[in-house]
């Protein structure tokens, strides 16, 4: 967005290309765009840096609107054990992200225990044995094809009698219109709720940031079935921009909590809006 | 759908006999909205559009469809057209053997396309060999072993070895073993990851594969030129597959990677499982990204 131009239909298609190239959507977009016209005749704007700056506000207030503040510190919690479970679709990076949040606990001084609840994929309790090992943490796990619900269950019982500070449930990636495997999160959403009251304290729906707009999609179904209280952004590392997090801030009220940064075990950082929009007008 | 949505743009403009600039442009710009939506890249949409602008204006109205559906006639053909013809073939090798490199961005669904490969190869009379290439991710070669003992096809590894020399060793692993298809399952990696990205042009340079496949995942939205772009400047691979096309993204990234690679999808992954693989359809994909 270059200096000393005037503001004209030019400049205003120059910034809907950079929010639509950042998988903000094109609802969103054209809102934002609209406002900014009104805003422009309305307050007689001339200056193009003001437009960048007002657009920015507007994106990130959008972004705040999602981010409640009773959910404000992810890390203060009376509950032991905090039993957080990981979700999503296939490849976004839940197991990794496991591995990455494990150890933020762990060098906090917390006693963490992961649960291979993915019994599917191939060599999936293999890759976060490993993890379990980088961030110092527990890990229960049972044979390849055994119940996803009985690990979880076990991994409770297991808590309870190591005086675990929190639990991770690691989940496989299963696509939201697979029914069964939608039924499958379900039961074992539910076989912690029975077990433990208020379990799962958080469920984290973990979305790629080269997602494009099936992203709501995603949230849409994984909310029917377990009740989302964040979502990690991942491979924000990558040139995507994961600009699918702002529609969804607003539609959803599910605040971003983390974005994932690399494959190292501290590529994990807490989300911050502002930086956040930023990125998206590098 | 497209052509109702159309129609009640044409609605607006009675009894014209052809399609001007003017009954189409607020046409096209419901039909630019609906690419987006479906995750065609900004650019490509925007001369996809003014592609189809150019064949349509001046056309005769058709007397037995409705002006509405004549356009979307004119984007299905132009959307399938760009698609490509038909599904391309595999390159073999006259000399075993035939060597294919899987290469995408992390979490595209490599190494499970890789079974997929292996598996459609034998049921082709191949014998295929599957090689953990991908030395870095937790229990990546522990996942390929895996998937070679469910499907009983070999897979060849070796400890402290980078994955260049991994894959100089299994060629000739092949030779000595009778397997005539090599496919190398290399790690995820970031397009700006400049290292990374070196490494393959070694492979590359090393190995000198048959077949260059770029793997990635369907759901992928604005971001998918980005990748696509720099892999072909790097690896100029010779095609691309798409996966999790089982879920219901509109896979407008299909059209983008192909807008600005030139190069033929080859393969759709439809699910987890090794039998979950087809041969692209272009025109099924046109009416998938149209809705
Ligand atoms: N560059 C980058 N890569 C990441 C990030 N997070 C995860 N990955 C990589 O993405 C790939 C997939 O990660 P996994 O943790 O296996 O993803 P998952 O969601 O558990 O996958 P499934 O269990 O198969 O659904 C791996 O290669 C990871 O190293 C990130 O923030 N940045
Ligand atoms: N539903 C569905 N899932 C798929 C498909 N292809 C791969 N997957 C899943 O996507 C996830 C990632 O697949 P991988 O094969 O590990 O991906 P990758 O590209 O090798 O990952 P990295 O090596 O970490 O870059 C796994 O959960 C796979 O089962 C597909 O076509 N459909
Ligand atoms: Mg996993
Ligand atoms: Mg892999």
């Amino acid at each position: 967005v270059a200096l000393h131009r005037k503001i004209d239909d030019d400049l205003l298609e120059e910034i809907e290309e950079i929010l639509i190239t950042s998988d903000i959507g094109v609802d969103t977009s054209l809102a934002v765009i609209e406002n900014l016209r009104r805003r422009v005749s309305r307050d007689h704007l001339s200056d193009p840096a003001k437009l960048k700056s007002l657009i920015r506000d507007e994106l990130k207030m959008l972004l705040d609107g999602g981010q409640n503040p009773d959910s404000a510190d992810f890390f203060s919690f009376s509950q032991k054990p905090y039993i957080i479970m990981v979700v999503g679709v296939n490849g976004t990076g839940k197991t990794t992200t496991i591995g990455k949040l494990a150890s933020l606990f762990t060098r906090g001084g917390k006693k963490v225990m992961v649960a291979a609840a993915d019994t599917f994929r191939a060599a999936a309790s293999e890759q976060l044995e490993i993890w379990a090992q980088r961030s110092g943490s527990q890990i229960v796990q049972q044979q390849s094809g055994a119940d996803p619900a009985a690990v979880a269950y076990d991994a409770l019982d297991a808590a309870a009698a190591r005086g675990t500070d929190v639990v991770i449930i690691d989940t496989a990636g299963r696509l939201h219109t697979k029914v069964n495997l939608m039924a499958e999160l379900e039961k074992v959403n539910r076989v912690l709720a029975n077990k433990i009251e208020g379990a799962p304290h958080e469920t984290l729906l973990v979305l790629d940031a080269t997602v494009g707009q099936n992203a709501k999609r995603q949230v849409e179904e994984f909310s029917k079935a377990v009740d989302l209280t964040g979502i990690v952004l991942t491979k924000l590392d990558g040139t995507a921009k994961g600009g699918v997090v702002i529609g969804i801030a607003g539609e959803f009220n599910i605040p971003v909590r983390f974005i994932g940064i690399g494959e190292q075990v501290d590529d994990l950082e807490p989300f911050n809006a502002g930086a956040f929009v930023d990125a998206i007008f590098a | 759908e497209l052509s109702r949505k159309l129609d009640s743009v044409f609605k607006k403009i009675k009894g014209q006999g052809k399609l001007s600039e003017d009954n189409i442009k607020e046409a096209l710009r419901d039909v630019r909205r609906v690419l987006l939506e479906a995750d065609v890249n900004f650019r490509v949409a925007k001369k996809f559009i003014q592609a189809v602008q150019e064949k349509a204006v001046g056309r005769e109205v058709v007397r037995s469809i409705t002006p509405g559906q004549q356009v979307v006639k004119i984007v299905y053909d132009e959307l399938s057209r760009l698609m490509g013809q038909s599904a391309a073939d595999l390159h073999f090798s006259n000399i075993p053997p035939t060597i294919f490199m899987i290469v995408g961005l992390q979490g595209s669904g490599k190494t499970t396309f890789v079974g997929k490969l292996a598996k459609h190869l034998r049921s082709k009379g191949h014998t295929p060999l599957m090689v953990a290439v991908d030395i870095y991710r937790p229990a990546a070669v522990k996942q390929l072993q895996t998937i070679g003992k469910q499907l009983d096809i070999s897979v060849f590894f070796e400890e402290n070895t980078n994955p260049v020399d991994l894959s100089k060793k299994a060629i000739s692993f092949s030779r000595h073993n009778g397997q005539d298809c090599v496919i190398l399952d290399t790690a995820g990696r970031l397009h700006i990851d400049r290292a990374m990205m070196d490494e393959l042009v070694e492979i590359k340079k090393t190995v000198s594969p048959n077949e260059i496949l770029f793997v990635a995942d369907g759901m992928t939205g604005q971001d998918a030129v980005k990748a696509a772009e720099e892999f072909m400047q790097q690896l100029d691979f010779n095609g691309v597959v798409l996966t999790k096309m089982d879920g219901d993204a509109r896979g407008g990234a299909a059209l983008s990677i192909k807008a600005v690679t030139g190069k033929p999808i080859m393969f759709f992954g439809t699910g987890e499982k090794f039998d979950a693989l087809e041969i692209f359809h272009p025109d099924r994909m046109a009416s998938r990204i149209l809705g």
